[in-house]
């Protein structure tokens, strides 16, 4: 997985961060300080579709199969998201109770193509 | 650009400023939405910071910091709990009615999406009791009631014997009665407390001292009103 920067056009993980306190949250969210809010960004050329961790499965293998016969201009790969995890939050509800809960997938840690 | 066709491959070219700002309004309303809120709570009368420290350290000992934010969870825990159910832990607190030494009323408040059904895993009530008297230990009985529509019609949740020496914390179980207000779709938790032997003890401690205000921590899942699991 590539991190973006400015020479890198392929497929690449963008890292953003919001804060809290920047965006005038911090009073009602107790932690984290921010949101790393990254996302995935770049072309992704044929020959390197294939996300992680998929190569011997059978997607890959229909994939390949695919791409011998010439059947590929139908398929366009993307620039997606291959590895996520999730966000622990503390913060005061409407009823200013504190809720701590964790929201599954909310913080993009790899890209890849499909 | 380049992939026509591939819905995911990025957005059209923004002006620098423009999509800082796009992006931290899809930020913001991505968390907004995955915490089941319309819009951001808005706090009136924010709970004191030493409330919310004992609280905190009670719960989660070791894991706050000097600064009061909390420690969040190591790697593998987060594992552990992406592969459960999402879940949620609150912490209300109290508001207290105690014209009676012995007899205390409290009040916990709850806000809830229409059409959320939640389930309760385990909730307990945290009390804390601290002896005035110069005797060493003092042995009392504390009862916790739920309150009903009259004054005989309560029931008793919790009862627990033990000693008070100086301060200390109690905790009572009190999940059934808990997730019964829920079912109700009440939004208010009302409870009794009854306390035999505490004629010089100060209870509730919210009577001189902020940070021992009693609340209630509760540990609870979202129930899907109509779940279909494929297997």
């Amino acid at each position: 997985s590539l991190d973006c920067d400015t020479n890198i056009s392929l497929c690449c993980k963008k890292d953003i961060y919001v804060s809290f306190r920047d965006i005038g949250w911090q009073d009602w969210i107790i932690a984290p300080d921010g949101y790393h809010m990254n996302y995935c960004m770049g072309l992704c050329r044929e020959h390197f579709a294939g996300a992680p961790g998929i190569a011997a499965s059978f997607h890959a293998a229909v994939f390949n199969q695919l791409k011998a016969n010439g059947i590929h201009s139908a398929v366009s790969s993307c620039c997606v998201p291959t590895q996520r995890r999730p966000l622990s939050m503390l913060y005061f509800d409407a009823s200013h109770n504190i809720v701590k809960t964790d929201i599954p997938d909310m913080i993009v840690e790899a890209c890849g193509c499909t | 650009p380049g992939d026509a066709g591939c819905l995911t491959c990025g957005m059209p070219a923004l002006e620098k400023g423009t999509e800082e700002q796009l992006l931290i309004e899809i930020a913001k309303l991505q968390i907004l939405s995955k915490l089941h809120l319309k819009e951001r709570p808005n706090i009136t009368h924010p709970v004191p910071r030493a409330v919310l420290l004992t609280a905190l350290r009670k719960l989660h000992a070791g894991r706050v910091r000097q600064d009061g934010t909390l420690e969040l969870n190591s790697n593998l825990e987060r594992q552990n709990a992406r592969a459960k159910d999402q879940g949620y832990e609150i912490v209300s607190f109290a508001d207290t009615d105690h014209r009676d030494a012995a007899k205390s009323g409290l009040t916990f408040q709850f806000s809830k999406e229409r059409g959320m059904n939640f389930q309760i895993l385990q909730s307990t009530l945290w009390l804390y009791f601290k002896s005035s008297s110069e005797a060493p230990k003092e042995r009392v009985t504390a009862k916790v009631f739920l309150a009903g529509p009259h004054q005989s019609n309560r029931t008793l949740l919790s009862q627990k014997q033990f000693d008070v020496k100086w301060g200390s914390w109690q905790t009572f179980p009190i999940t059934r009665g808990v997730q019964n207000i829920f079912d109700r779709g009440d939004k208010q938790v009302k409870l009794v407390l009854e306390c035999e032997g505490c004629q010089d003890l100060a209870v509730l401690g919210s009577l001189g001292n902020a940070s021992h205000q009693p609340f209630l921590v509760a540990q609870v899942r979202v129930r899907e009103e109509h779940s279909i699991h494929k297997r």
